[in-house]
């Protein structure tokens, strides 16, 4: 009988050391991905704590959507990406 | 991964563009050639026409402006957002706004080249989202200036999954290479060959040469002509067309033809195979099927989602060939009627495997002339009251 399909889990890593970022670099990663769709858009009536977990994800968001290995932190890859001039509409449509 | 639609189109054939004002950086006749030949590359891909206009709305409207200007967009200053535009619709709808803080080029390297970043905006001006596939148009990021731009596939699979295929012929290339000569797309400065019309209805061809699943669509071949299908297994608009129209010298009458787990596209005719990359053709191929330790030729190829596996058909055998090992299996030949079900036919023209989008269940389909044979692949049986007319089933013949 023909083999059945077999999913390989993605190797998630840690955050490491080596790729702690400075809090300006925080700010315009949070930016970046809530302007072009990897996070939610802060509701203006009720503040907005993202914790670290969230921005995580939409760093793997980002990541995934361009098929950056996917570690969750703001690393070389994901940053360079980033600053790349591009189109201003949101990669995720709402 | 791959194109995005919006759910957003333009209902009517031709599309009306006008140019609101103009940026100091070009002449404006630079800008105006700019901007028409960022509107053709799609032109060249749909049916669809753009006039422009001079006076009065227009479904396209084209503006330079800088910081906050008359949406709630403001542009950011030199780098960073470049432009943007909006999906089709009244008002705004359609309209694209380019940062004049950028310093725009035309046929130059340097600078931001304004053909490429309006292509791309005008692809969101007629519905199309960003893509994730990093080297199509529609991707967000600036590609910079290329010149004799060509639009990818991926661009031209999703802007033809919108509004169907541009009638009408491109020249054709010679489908054996001539020895020496460099591969690349059609070249449409070539007179165009006077093809004979296809018969009275080419959806109703007997048998076709190949069916497979290729980014997310089927896709048929008959000899020169090739079908593609949308989600619910109907035919595109504007189809069939020529393959030359799409795939970069291929192969007439093929044998099969499948998407490998690495998204490369193989065809195999006779005792050759070909490799793809999209639509562009390998120049190291063709190979011998030999090499893959498959027979001289095959009827049919069939991948098995993402197992990595991928089985071929000839005559009453079959194989499993094991993609990452890049070898058959052990064990193999085995015979069709054996570990299938009895009523799959030997000497099959094709096979595919589709999912019933209502009811979720993946299906294999065996295809030989004008009959066609589903196998339930959770019960491992062909459903009863098959085989069926193809063309009547699926090309609404």
């Amino acid at each position: 009988a023909p083999a059945t399909s077999t999913n390989e889990p993605g190797d998630e890593d840690a955050a490491s050391p080596a790729n702690l970022v400075t809090p300006v670099q925080l700010r315009s990663g949070y930016n970046y991905l809530t302007k072009y769709g990897f996070l939610p858009k802060p509701n203006p009536l009720a503040g907005s704590l993202l914790s670290h977990e969230e921005f995580n994800e939409g760093i793997r968001a980002f990541q995934e959507f361009y098929r950056l290995p996917v570690t969750g932190v703001l690393d070389q890859s994901t940053s360079s990406l980033m600053e790349l001039p591009r189109c201003g509409l949101p990669d995720i449509m709402p | 991964r791959r194109y995005a639609h919006t759910g957003a189109k333009w209902d009517r054939r031709e599309i009306t563009w006008k140019i609101r004002n103009y940026s100091p950086d070009l002449t404006t006749s630079e800008i105006i050639d700019a901007l028409r030949n960022a509107l053709q590359i799609w032109g060249d891909a749909i049916p669809n026409t753009f006039r422009r206009v001079h006076v009065g709305s227009a479904d396209i409207e084209i503006s330079f402006s800088v910081g906050l200007h008359q949406d709630d967009y403001p542009f950011d200053g030199p780098g960073g957002t470049l432009a943007h535009a909006f999906f089709p619709g009244d008002d705004l709808g359609g309209d694209a706004h380019f940062d004049d803080d950028e310093q725009f080029t035309v046929n130059a390297y340097e600078g931001t080249n304004l053909f490429i970043v309006a292509a791309h905006e005008f692809g969101h001006s007629l519905g199309l989202g960003h893509s994730s596939e990093i080297t199509s148009l529609m991707a967000a990021f600036y590609q910079g200036y290329k010149p004799n731009y060509e639009l990818p596939y991926d661009d031209h699979v999703g802007i033809q999954s919108l509004y169907g295929a541009r009638q009408g012929s491109i020249p054709s290339l010679p489908d054996v290479p001539i020895a020496g000569a460099p591969p690349g797309p059609p070249r449409p400065d070539l007179p165009v060959p006077n093809t004979p019309e296809p018969g009275p209805d080419p959806h109703c061809a007997n048998s076709y040469n190949a069916i497979a699943k290729i980014r997310g669509e089927l896709m048929l071949f008959k000899g020169k002509s090739f079908w593609r299908m949308n989600m619910k297994g109907e035919p595109l608009e504007g189809y069939p067309i020529d393959t030359s129209r799409f795939w970069d010298q291929l192969p007439v009458k093929l044998d099969a033809a499948y998407e490998r787990i690495d998204d490369k596209i193989l065809f195999f005719k006779g005792s050759s195979y070909w490799e793809y990359f999209s639509t562009n053709r390998d120049p190291s191929f063709p190979h011998p099927i030999r090499e893959l330790g498959l027979p001289d030729d095959i009827d049919a190829a069939l991948p098995w989602g993402d197992t990595g596996k991928t089985y071929f058909f000839k005559g009453d055998l079959y194989w499993r060939y094991d993609e990452i090992k890049k070898e058959v299996d052990s064990g193999y030949p085995k015979k069709v009627a054996d570990n299938w079900d009895s009523a799959v036919p030997s000497n099959m023209d094709t096979a595919f495997r589709f999912i019933d989008v209502e009811t979720k269940t993946w299906y294999t389909y065996f295809v030989r002339s004008k009959k066609y044979w589903r196998f339930d692949e959770s019960r491992g049986k062909v459903d009863k009251g098959y085989p069926r007319s193809f063309s009547e089933d699926w090309m609404g013949c």
